[in-house]
């Protein structure tokens, strides 16, 4: 009884910190529903608290993450590791090209697996399909240069694919109007989230050509729908590279945001390109154009840009 | 990781979603 006294006390606080902290994330949680059934605005983190998780040094942990992940490990190891893996974030392995886990070297490699050829129909009678696999988090008309992250959490369209040309005649047009061709189209955005156990390439969702790159460095905060709920401009404050260029309507392009545990992007057809690296600085852009100055493609297409078909691969996320 | 779509189109293009629905490549976003 004696021992049992002096050691109780010492073990109290750990269960109930968590029993207090689960009910306090569950009255969040359940506050946050009833906020959405009554329409009523989110709230955000305070600029304060959003400095502060930029403070973490969420970059430096994606790339000992991307570090650890490209360890190769031992065969025995492989199936466990992937097991859990594909057990904690309901990985199909039905579907990947390659089935058998003893086959991917790393978690890295596994994460990039690839998909049987025809898992992935492509919708015909749509002019625009997804690009990824994911959960659509928003979408709509994009409303006076401002797009919405999820619903009532906006961020600047300007912050987001940076500084674009002006007509020298004009001065005075908004920024979505400078990107748009013509007075009778309007700016739409979709955006998509992709969970940790989901097919993280990505394909082009139009017939379109690319003009631009764009790459952002930047934090590497999550994107988790529970953190865009939150945090105001999250897509701005990301590291991330926007391809712009033109569709059958005008202006188009594709944002990849990176995030903690997947920091690095990569884009098939621009080796040139290195996300999450150390050299980069926050808040800068960097540009790289796909046609010279005199109109010719760097791709020889002849058509100035990289042109990519509905459904082509266009890249991938990496761990790290 | 997420990927943003911003696309010039026709004011009566129309979204074929909805918000928080799962989908995969090549499924339909929209169309005119």
């Amino acid at each position: 009884v004696s021992t049992g006294r002096s050691i109780l006390p010492s073990r109290w606080p750990l269960p109930l910190l968590l029993v207090s902290g689960g009910g306090y994330l569950g009255y969040q949680k359940y506050k946050w529903r009833e906020q959405q059934q009554d329409g009523a605005t989110p709230v955000l983190a305070t600029p304060t608290q959003v400095a502060l998780y930029r403070s973490f040094p969420t970059r430096l942990l994606s790339r000992a993450w991307g570090r650890l992940n490209g360890v190769e490990l031992p065969n025995w190891l492989r199936k466990p590791v992937y097991s859990l893996y594909i057990w904690t974030f309901g990985v199909n392995m039905q579907e990947a090209a390659v089935e058998d886990l003893h086959q991917y070297r790393n978690l890295g490699e596994f994460f990039r697996r690839r998909l049987k050829p025809a898992v992935r129909p492509l919708c015909a009678n749509s002019c625009l399909i997804s690009p990824a696999d994911g959960k659509i988090l928003h979408f709509g008309q994009v409303k006076n240069s401002e797009v919405e992250q999820v619903k009532g959490v906006t961020y600047s369209l300007e912050n987001f694919l940076g500084p674009q040309k002006r007509r020298s005649n004009d001065s005075t047009s908004s920024f979505r109007d400078l990107l748009l061709s013509s007075p009778d189209n309007d700016l739409f955005h979709v955006v998509v989230y992709l969970a940790p156990g989901d097919y993280h390439c990505f394909h082009s969702p139009a017939d379109w050509k690319v003009e631009l790159r764009r790459h952002f460095p930047g934090s590497l905060l999550s994107v988790n729908p529970g953190v865009a709920r939150l945090v105001k401009e999250l897509f701005c404050l990301n590291e991330r590279v926007a391809l712009t260029g033109q569709w059958q309507h005008g202006f188009f392009s594709l944002t990849a945001v990176g995030a903690t545990n997947v920091g690095s992007i990569r884009v098939y057809f621009d080796q040139e390109l290195q996300t999450n690296v150390p050299r980069y600085n926050k808040g800068s852009f960097h540009d790289h154009s796909y046609v010279t100055i005199d109109g010719q493609s760097l791709k020889a297409d002849g058509e100035g840009g990289v042109v990519l078909q509905k459904g082509a691969a266009v890249g991938e996320f990496n761990l790290g | 990781s997420t990927i943003v779509l911003l696309f010039e189109a026709p004011k009566d293009f129309s979204f074929s979603l909805q918000p928080g629905q799962r989908i995969r490549v090549g499924e339909g976003l929209g169309s005119l």
